[in-house]
């Protein structure tokens, strides 16, 4: 699921390093 | 769980809801009757009153909007898209607050956020919201609900149904104390399709409901059945994500220049 979801999955992982 | 703990745990949720929302329910009643100390929010009540906000209203995600002679709808929807997106990641820091959250199946995490980020998104609008509008770009902003329902379809019906929830829970007077506790047992609802492991997440919800249970019962002593009201509304916040859903895909079918954020996407896909 988590491949399916890779920006969600990167947010629950460190949120400050994901450029949205 | 000893009711010391649970007071804890309800102060604890009610802390990370301020440190990562950006405006609270108290902050925005406070900006809608003028009680603030900071200026009233601007009105767009109309086409002109439109163009005028935007001038004066700073907003955060300038670059990302299309420009000003892109159709009215889009660029509001293109704004409405922008914030949602920040809120993603809002609720998610917030749920990786709540404790226990992290400790949980990592597919498990993605799917109690797939599936509750809406939820808590319409939950929270309603702090932003009366009978009448919503305040806009943190409340510098306040926007007619008769302006959205006057624009062409299908814009018009984005957002009638959440003034529609806003209103009916709004009537229970919670105050943020209470809607902290509340989104963190949205967030960890044990139903979600395809959750690993039902259990722990469970656990954290009992937890969670009986710090809510108690928060009410001290916060607000003559209301005896409100607990039970609010539990309720969850079904609701499940309708309204369902209608919403439904209508971004009308929007895209018939809509063919607009796009949709990459983790909107990821979200809406297979959803319901």
């Amino acid at each position: 699921l988590k491949e399916k979801h890779k920006i969600l999955h990167r947010l629950l992982q460190d949120s400050t390093s994901v450029d949205l | 769980p000893e009711a010391a703990d649970l007071r804890t745990l309800a102060r604890h949720m009610f802390e990370s809801y301020c440190k990562y929302f950006p405006i609270t329910k108290a902050k925005a009643r406070a900006i809608m009757t003028g009680k603030a100390g900071d200026k009233s929010p601007f009105v767009i009540y109309d086409m002109s009153s439109l163009k005028a906000g935007e001038e004066c209203i700073t907003f955060r995600q300038q670059a990302s909007v299309p420009p000003h002679g892109t159709a009215v709808e889009i660029r509001i929807f293109q704004r409405c898209q922008f914030r949602s997106v920040e809120a993603v990641r809002e609720i998610t820091e917030f749920a990786k607050s709540i404790p226990g959250f992290v400790s949980l199946d990592l597919n498990d995490q993605v799917t109690l956020l797939k599936y509750g980020v809406h939820e808590v998104i319409f939950t929270m609008l309603a702090s932003l919201m009366n009978k009448d509008g919503l305040l806009i770009a943190a409340g510098q902003g306040f926007m007619t609900r008769e302006f959205i329902k006057s624009l062409r379809e299908p814009f018009c019906h984005m957002l009638e149904p959440k003034f529609g929830f806003a209103v009916k829970f709004n009537s229970l007077g919670l105050d943020d104390g209470d809607i902290a506790v509340f989104i963190a047992i949205v967030i960890l609802s044990g139903d979600r399709p395809g959750l690993v492991n039902v259990k722990p997440i469970e656990d954290l919800q009992d937890s969670l409901l009986q710090a809510l249970a108690l928060q009410l019962k001290l916060n607000h002593p003559d209301s005896p059945h409100l607990f039970a009201k609010l539990l309720q509304k969850m079904t609701d916040l499940r309708q309204i994500v369902t209608e919403h859903v439904q209508l971004l895909h009308t929007i895209r079918k018939t809509e063919g220049e607009m796009n949709l954020h990459p983790l909107l996407q990821e979200i809406y896909k297979d959803l319901y």
